[in-house]
């Protein structure tokens, strides 16, 4: 099965 | 004091649209560059950045770096009193809470305005670093949103897959599955075509977007990715503001899908990819 991913896990909070 | 006025009022009322089903409330920074906004949905999977650039407004006047929090759902209330062909007028005073949208036909003789309450939000902001991708696809927004559309009738995500020569997008569920191959123009095809006219001799034109795929593809190595197709469908929203979308992927990277917005910037989608486990 495909597990979501979350934009945070790419891009850094500013 | 913050002014900006878009002639083409429709644009405005179409960007609207775009992303108002995404995000509910979303802070407009608006600078001297233009009128800017970066918001995740409330899962946080998806993001759109809009860029309207002061270039492109009728009139522009920031005086001060200025940041309006709106609700979405009710900007959209208020743009929706406007006509297509309405001029649209953004104005707030610097220390204001409210933002004041002002409506003009174009024969100038009716002048609605509308002014709305600001609200204090709190919002993360990412950093997108300047990435160069593995694969840029351009095709036909139409044509992208009828492939997202019909394969969310089959499955609920896609699996995009760019090779040199095609873009394939494959779901499956419950009834079946599904894949759709694209392949990329010739150059040929991709430029204008000649065509004869009795009247007028040889005339060149543009070959519509209608007529093919009209897919450019930029690969420096072929991606796989897998996405939900809720969010993609919910991209498409903004189809009407450019002919062509642009898919940019990398491995393990959020697809960035791209309208441009004619002499005036863009609106841009980020979504995480699925990962298998």
């Amino acid at each position: 099965t495909a597990v979501q991913n979350n934009l945070a896990e790419f891009y850094s909070l500013m | 004091m913050f002014e900006a006025r878009i002639l083409q009022g429709s644009i405005l009322k179409k960007v609207l649209e775009s992303i108002k089903d995404l995000v509910t409330d979303a802070n407009f920074e608006c600078t001297a560059n233009g009128f800017a906004l970066q918001a995740m949905d409330s899962s946080h999977v998806s993001l759109v950045a809009l860029m309207l650039r002061s270039t492109g407004f009728d009139h522009y006047r920031c005086d001060r770096d200025v940041t309006m929090g709106m609700n979405l759902l009710n900007m959209s209330k208020m743009l929706k009193c406007a006509d297509n062909d309405d001029t649209i007028t953004m104005k707030a005073d610097d220390a204001g809470d409210v933002v004041t949208f002002m409506f003009e036909n174009p024969k100038a003789d009716k002048i609605s305005d509308f002014q709305m309450k600001l609200m204090d939000i709190d919002t993360e902001h990412l950093g997108i670093p300047d990435t160069e991708y593995e694969a840029t696809v351009k095709m036909s927004s139409n044509e992208f949103q009828r492939i997202c559309r019909d394969l969310s009738s089959i499955g609920d995500t896609v699996t995009i897959a760019v090779t040199k020569d095609s873009v394939k997008f494959t779901t499956s569920g419950d009834i079946g599955e599904a894949n759709i191959t694209c392949r990329r123009t010739s150059d040929g095809d991709m430029k204008e075509e000649k065509v004869k006219t009795e009247e007028d001799g040889e005339k060149v034109h543009n070959t519509k977007s209608s007529e093919g795929q009209n897919v450019d593809i930029d690969l420096q190595e072929p991606v796989t990715l897998t996405f939900a197709l809720r969010y993609l469908n919910s991209f498409c929203k903004a189809t009407s503001l450019c002919e062509n979308v642009r898919l940019q992927l990398s491995k393990e990277l959020p697809v960035v899908v791209q309208y441009l917005i004619e002499d005036m910037g863009y609106v841009r989608f980020y979504l995480a990819p699925k990962i298998e486990e």
